[in-house]
């Protein structure tokens, strides 16, 4: 070990076991994380070429590979509780960007859960826990965003066949940006406006088959693809989905709680704060998503920091470490002490939405709308900072923090769509806004 | 802000609403208001945090109020008071986390890692402030004598916390293999590394790049 490091962990006044224990919420968290984190890089299946070093086709080609050997290894190894899928899945996709079925486990999944009936569930979810039904989320469009009572897709009820024609509009309305959705994925639960009997009721999810199951082909009237490279995520085929008067029966209409009846009757949902608990549990694992990528920047340019020698206080002394220069101090402690910070808020959100869920199971919807609106805010200013601090970090580690081997280029374009996906941050910030002017 | 107006008690985290208001109301004119706070007390710079937030949310609900009776127009009223509104949003979500990380204190046993967690705490609450310290001064929540103070203490706390920034980051237990990151090596032996990733580049699978031949030998010839 670098003599240099090594004085640095001699130096430390506290247990950092202890310390690590209360980041994973407990000794037995630190233990089962560990057991799986050696699982996973002790097993050669999970070798990989380093990203750095490969083609975009190559690199897509490698998470698929990785995703699809995940999917085997969790169940021959009984991973099957939430947090321990989380870990593993950490470990084998390092980056969480870089997974190709992402969006199957994080909204198709998910979503088929909370707004499928029984009949529904019985149908779709063995498909897609056996992967004959790879699904994305396709909710974003070419020319809307964040602002999700402006989408344009449309899903019209024909009751004479009993059938939803979904169709893409106009260029604007094309579907845009869902991971998965170009080349992995053979279903995506579409999000379009719906109209029975010549009235628009909103919002509403439908499954829409888009590839042959067999072939991988597209279906008719279904124009998918790769939306092209972009600044990062090379592993990710975001994609794009027009859909040209496709028809679908009405039962791939997810109908928990709306519904539209065989002859076009649409029956409301009984609260519109429904959604809201699939918001806050996303924005929940997006702050805790800030304080690991703030982490690992740190630990990065601290660690380097630390190695580096460079200059001279005194003229003739040894060149000293670069952390023992004040400005090096004042750059790297803040955004240190913000990961903390974060850890510890990611940590009070996700127990709060697990408190407030269960109440939410009795009926209970008081504490949704605070908690929904707190964590808007609390989504962009954590992901606002982060996305500036990794940069710092980054310039803190002088030349080589610009070479892909530090690994600070890549967790940047890694972090920064989450300034903008799931609720663009300054759009976030207002819902805040109007939350707190009404309290 | 529009809900304390009508006098209605507040719960939850936006309680601190009706404290303002309570606060507020008191005669003073903003120069004489108390501003007592010990910059090394948590529990005192949260509160400070909290006044701040609630300052800002009452200047934007008043910019709306002004705007409406200037525009007679619900959104135009909302739109010209943005900046301040995602300007109170900002103050209010550093307030919780100011307050989430103090209240995590109170939970944590072990007496080495509360005084390292206590200073991480303190330190990121007073940078806080220099980094606003313009809401905090407009505000008279502190004089400027006390935000010289909070940067000189900032240095000390810097010289408190060099010990342990590298256990710190060890804590996150973020595994090499995890971080795929030459420079953040667990065992800091950088250098030789660095060198050894750069030898595994597919631009080094060749000595000579096939471009000399296609390209530089004939240009060569040429000139």
């Amino acid at each position: 070990m670098n003599p240099d490091i090594m004085k640095e962990r001699q130096n430390a006044t506290f247990d950092v076991e202890k310390l690590t224990n209360i980041l994973d919420g407990g000794p037995e968290k630190t233990k089962r994380r560990r057991e799986i984190e050696t699982l996973v890089f002790n097993d050669p299946d999970f070798e990989e070429e380093d990203p750095n070093f490969l083609s975009r086709s190559e690199r897509y080609d490698q998470a698929v590979r990785k995703s699809a050997r995940m999917i085997l290894k969790m169940r021959e190894y009984g991973i099957g509780h939430p947090d321990e899928i989380y870990f593993f899945k950490k470990y084998v996709i390092k980056r969480n960007h870089e997974e190709a079925m992402g969006l199957h486990f994080s909204m198709f999944m998910p979503t088929l859960h909370s707004q499928c009936d029984p009949e529904q569930a019985r149908k779709w979810l063995p498909l897609a826990n056996s992967f004959q039904v790879v699904g994305t989320y396709a909710q974003t469009e070419l020319g809307h965003g964040t602002h999700l009572r402006g989408l344009e897709t449309t899903a019209t009820y024909d009751p004479a066949t009993q059938e939803f024609v979904l169709n893409s509009p106009t260029f604007s309305s094309i579907k845009w940006w869902p991971g998965g959705l170009g080349k992995t994925s053979n279903c995506a639960i579409v999000i379009a406006q719906l109209y029975t009997q010549g009235n628009c009721h909103g919002l509403h999810a439908f499954i829409v088959p888009i590839r042959d199951f067999n072939t991988h082909e597209p279906l008719p009237g279904i124009v998918v693809g790769d939306i092209g490279p972009k600044f990062g995520y090379s592993e990710v085929d975001n994609g794009f989905l027009k859909l040209e008067n496709i028809r679908i029966p009405r039962e791939n209409m997810l109908m928990k709680h709306a519904t539209v009846e065989p002859d076009g009757t649409y029956v409301k949902p009984p609260s519109s704060k429904l959604t809201y608990g699939t918001m806050v549990f996303i924005r929940s694992l997006i702050v805790g998503n800030s304080a690991l990528f703030l982490a690992k920047s740190c630990t990065i340019a601290i660690r380097y920091s630390a190695v580096r020698h460079q200059s001279d206080f005194r003229p003739g002394s040894p060149e000293p470490q670069i952390l023992d220069y004040q400005t090096q101090q004042y750059k790297l402690f803040p955004l240190l002490a913000m990961a903390y910070a974060f850890a510890f808020v990611g940590q009070y959100m996700n127990d709060t939405y697990n408190r407030i869920t269960g109440d939410i199971n009795q009926g209970d919807f008081t504490e949704m709308p605070e908690l929904h609106a707190l964590s808007a805010g609390l989504k962009a200013f954590t992901t606002w900072a982060t996305n500036a601090a990794i940069e710092v970090c980054r310039m803190s580690c002088g030349g080589h923090g610009y070479s892909c081997s530090s690994a600070l280029p890549d967790i940047y374009v890694g972090f920064t769509p989450s300034c903008t996906y799931e609720g663009e941050n300054t759009v976030m910030m207002l819902q805040t806004a109007r939350y707190l002017v009404k309290s | 802000y529009q809900q304390v107006k009508a006098g209605k008690q507040l719960s939850g985290i936006v309680s601190y609403l009706n404290e303002a208001e309570h606060w507020r109301v008191q005669p003073q004119p903003v120069a004489a208001r108390p501003t007592v706070v010990d910059i090394n007390d948590l529990a005192s710079l949260v509160e400070v945090y909290k006044l701040r937030a609630a300052i800002l949310v009452e200047m934007a609900a008043k910019n709306i109020q002004q705007e409406l009776q200037r525009t007679k127009n619900q959104e135009d009223a909302w739109n010209n008071s943005a900046i301040d509104l995602v300007r109170a949003s900002d103050a209010h979500c550093h307030y919780v986390v100011v307050k989430l990380f103090t209240d995590k204190l109170g939970e944590i046993g072990d007496t080495a890692v509360h005084s390292v967690l206590s200073t991480l705490a303190l330190f990121y609450t007073l940078h806080g402030i220099t980094q606003n310290s313009g809401d905090f001064l407009q505000a008279g929540l502190l004089s400027v004598p006390q935000v010289m103070l909070i940067s000189v203490r900032i240095k000390e706390l810097l010289s408190q916390l060099r010990p342990n920034a590298v256990a710190l980051v060890d804590a996150f237990d973020i595994h090499d293999k995890s971080l795929n990151s030459v420079l953040g090596r667990y065992d800091g032996n950088v250098y030789e590394h660095l060198f050894e990733w750069a030898r595994r580049s597919p631009l080094n699978s060749t000595e000579v790049h096939e471009s000399f031949h296609k390209y530089l030998k004939p240009l060569r010839s040429k000139l």
